[in-house]
């Protein structure tokens, strides 16, 4: 389980 | 990275240096509502929290920086360095009426029921109406200053350009973020009112009025 969802918008 | 992207994140980029820059040129807040601008710094603090989780790349970081460092900037400007010129009185907006809310829904409608991803959802669900404050006090004044317009055109056209990047994504790398969507959606139409007067009175070099 990753530790946040990586988001690769501003 | 497409051009709708790109070009959204430096109309974001330019909003929030014109209103630095008039700040400072100026040495006056006047007609700014504080509340927006701390609202957009709890926005920038809540998402970008990731940027000691994960990295993306040197673009995204840079970015963010320079979005925390400038909001964090454009508050002080308005609640220290010229708190005189601050028009406190007509900056009334309850912001507990933004915040409660939209933090109650971020528990509830979230991609993970994790710290980080529940701060990301809020800074989502808060931006798409931190400007309402200053919606607020321009409809309250009744008027805006000609600078304080060509802010918030390009603080409603970044999200405008989003909305198309996403339709872009979608059709080219299968991407859909909903929480994203529906927020930039909302984000999008609360600036329609503001986008029509700026069309029909600003670029025709009036200054943006209300009728009384």
């Amino acid at each position: 389980h990753a530790l946040n969802i990586p988001h690769d918008e501003l | 990275m497409n051009i709708f992207r790109l070009t959204g994140d430096l109309s974001h980029l330019a909003a929030i240096i014109i209103l630095l820059l008039k700040i400072w040129k100026t040495r006056s807040c006047a007609g700014i509502s504080g509340k927006s601008q701390l609202l957009f710094a709890l926005v920038f603090t809540t998402r970008y929290l990731d940027l000691f989780t994960s990295f993306i790349s040197l673009y995204n970081t840079s970015m963010k920086l320079i979005y925390v460092a400038c909001s964090y900037a454009t508050v002080y400007l308005i609640y220290m360095k010229f708190k005189a010129t601050y028009d406190g009185n007509h900056d009334t907006f309850r912001v507990e009426f933004l915040v409660v809310p939209v933090g109650g829904l971020s528990f509830l409608v979230n991609h993970d029921f994790s710290p980080l991803e529940i701060l990301w959802t809020f800074s989502i669900y808060l931006e798409s109406v931190a400007i309402l404050p200053q919606l607020f006090m321009i409809s309250k004044t009744g008027e805006a200053e000609t600078i304080t317009t060509h802010y918030l055109f390009f603080l409603g056209l970044y999200r405008a350009l989003y909305l198309i990047n996403w339709i872009w994504r979608y059709y080219f790398e299968g991407f859909f973020d909903l929480i994203a969507v529906v927020a930039g959606v909302v984000q999008t139409i609360l600036y329609c009112d503001f986008f029509y007067l700026y069309v029909t009175k600003v670029l025709k070099g009036k200054k943006l009025s209300l009728p009384a």
